[in-house]
């Protein structure tokens, strides 16, 4: 199971743009 | 005219939809020591878009307020004390919400704007990289 740390990275990355 | 960097003098809000212009603010922001208040503002739009159906989403809800609102971070700082404490109060009742973090995120994306947005615009990392 991902730890809370990894959740919290996975949410932020998700929600950062992505390459034009 | 509609180059990337035009675009991000427009607002705050098209600077972090372009992908080279929320790393570059973001890296401006680690120098000035307050890059939490981006990771925040981008963990609240993530969170925004999760099922809450889904246990994943009630586990994201406690890591961004243990990391961020719980102690005495930058992002905590920059918050309403009446803000804190709906998410406290939200958190310890386990009424995880979608827009639970929404005024949160207003506060401090107004804080951004007023604050360190201008201040990139005039920085050298903006200024070298124009």
């Amino acid at each position: 199971m991902d730890s809370e740390d990894d959740l919290l990275q996975k949410c932020i990355t998700s929600a950062m743009p992505r390459q034009r | 005219p509609d180059s990337p960097l035009s675009r991000w003098t427009k607002s705050l809000h098209s600077l972090l939809g372009d992908q080279d212009g929320a790393f570059l603010f973001r890296t401006f922001l680690e120098r000035e020591k307050c890059v939490d208040t981006l990771d925040f503002w981008f963990a609240c739009n993530g969170f925004r878009q999760m099922d809450l159906k889904d246990t994943k989403t009630q586990r994201v809800a406690k890591a961004i307020y243990k990391r961020y609102i719980e102690n005495n971070s930058i992002v905590a700082k920059q918050l309403k004390p009446a803000t804190k404490t709906f998410i406290r109060d939200n958190i310890k009742k386990l009424h995880i919400d979608s827009a639970m973090f929404d005024q949160a995120q207003t506060e401090i994306q107004t804080n951004m704007e007023e604050n360190a947005y201008q201040m990139f615009l005039t920085s050298d990392i903006y200024l070298e990289y124009v």
